[in-house]
């Protein structure tokens, strides 16, 4: 009867030295409150399923990680997002691609799955599927934050694609540390 | 990029993963999140699996499927499978990132080639840890 989650808020330039406290605080704080929202269903006797998607809403809904509220932007200025998830008991699976009105990405991947006999659906066809089976639709502009689109407009023109989390160093050298995809 | 694996008191395990995908991407360009068994995948019989970092060498490697693979067939460890993917398969193609896996016993493990990785777990045994740097 044991269980237990991981999570991650993503990987890339991230040295202790480029952070103030309060942003080491912030990241702390909230990836505790993704971990305990996940926890709590798994505590309850809940499916591992809806722990990694509770754990993953909390994540999307802060602009501190690159998914949902805190998106990056592509070059042209626009957000487009990514999400997956799998059930180890059966391999169902569902994942979105390219959408940008759909709050929480993982819970239209979790549609797909469940409701769908497809895995994976891309931009508008996605978004159709999860406006027609509810899910919390939003504008585009509720992506926006002011730092993901600094971090955009420094680069923007370069063939150049930093990993997460480079909006909110304290330095913008990293830039030009990372290999690009 | 951000993601989440977890294992219920019925032993199922589930993986899932939500990105935004990379600063100044060509429009139209999907990352390895969407693609079951490069950044996201889950397979009781071995273990569940999200990743974040560069998405198209974690696609070429077909990475989290090669994780649960090498612990599958050629019986590595958890850590070992990690290791290998992230460090003798990805990092020389140029590649960086990181990889969180929960395994069948509900065993945690992560590892990374970026300089830090945000990452942190709750047991019901009562450990639990967030980390950010190496």
């Amino acid at each position: 009867n044991s269980f237990a989650i991981v999570i991650h808020g993503g990987a890339g330039g991230i040295k202790r030295e480029y952070f103030t406290q309060e942003q080491q605080d912030a990241y702390a704080e909230k990836l505790q409150e993704a971990l305990d929202a996940g926890y709590a269903i798994l505590e309850k006797g809940g499916i591992s399923l809806d722990a990694v998607q509770a754990a993953i809403n909390v994540m999307e809904d802060s602009p501190l990680f690159n998914a949902g509220k805190g998106a990056v932007y592509n070059s042209e200025g626009n957000q487009e997002m990514d999400a997956a998830i799998m059930d180890g008991k059966t391999l169902n699976a569902g994942a979105v691609a390219g959408v940008n009105h759909i709050k929480n990405p993982i819970l239209a991947a979790r549609m797909v799955m469940d409701s769908s006999e497809h895995v994976m659906l891309s931009g508008k066809g996605a978004e159709i599927l999860a406006k027609k089976f509810g899910i919390e639709m939003v504008d585009s502009s509720y992506f926006f934050t002011e730092k993901r689109l600094n971090q955009l407009r420094e680069i923007q023109g370069k063939e150049k694609t930093p990993l997460d989390h480079t909006a909110y160093l304290i330095k913008n050298e990293l830039i030009d540390d990372h290999k690009f995809g | 990029t951000v993601g989440a694996v977890a294992i219920d008191k019925s032993g199922n395990i589930a993986a899932g993963t939500s990105t935004g995908g990379m600063t100044n991407k060509k429009y139209g360009r999907i990352g390895d999140v969407p693609i079951i068994g490069a950044g996201t995948y889950a397979n009781n019989l071995t273990c569940g699996i999200s990743c974040t970092g560069t998405g198209e060498y974690f696609m070429r490697t077909v990475a989290a499927h090669e994780v649960s693979s090498l612990i599958k067939y050629k019986k590595l460890s958890p850590k070992e499978a990690l290791h290998e993917v992230l460090f003798n398969q990805i990092g020389p193609l140029g590649g960086e990132g990181g990889i969180i896996l929960l395994d069948k016993n509900g065993d945690i493990f992560w590892d990374f080639n970026s300089t830090g990785m945000f990452r942190g777990f709750k047991k019901s045994s009562g450990e639990t840890k967030v980390e950010m740097f190496e």
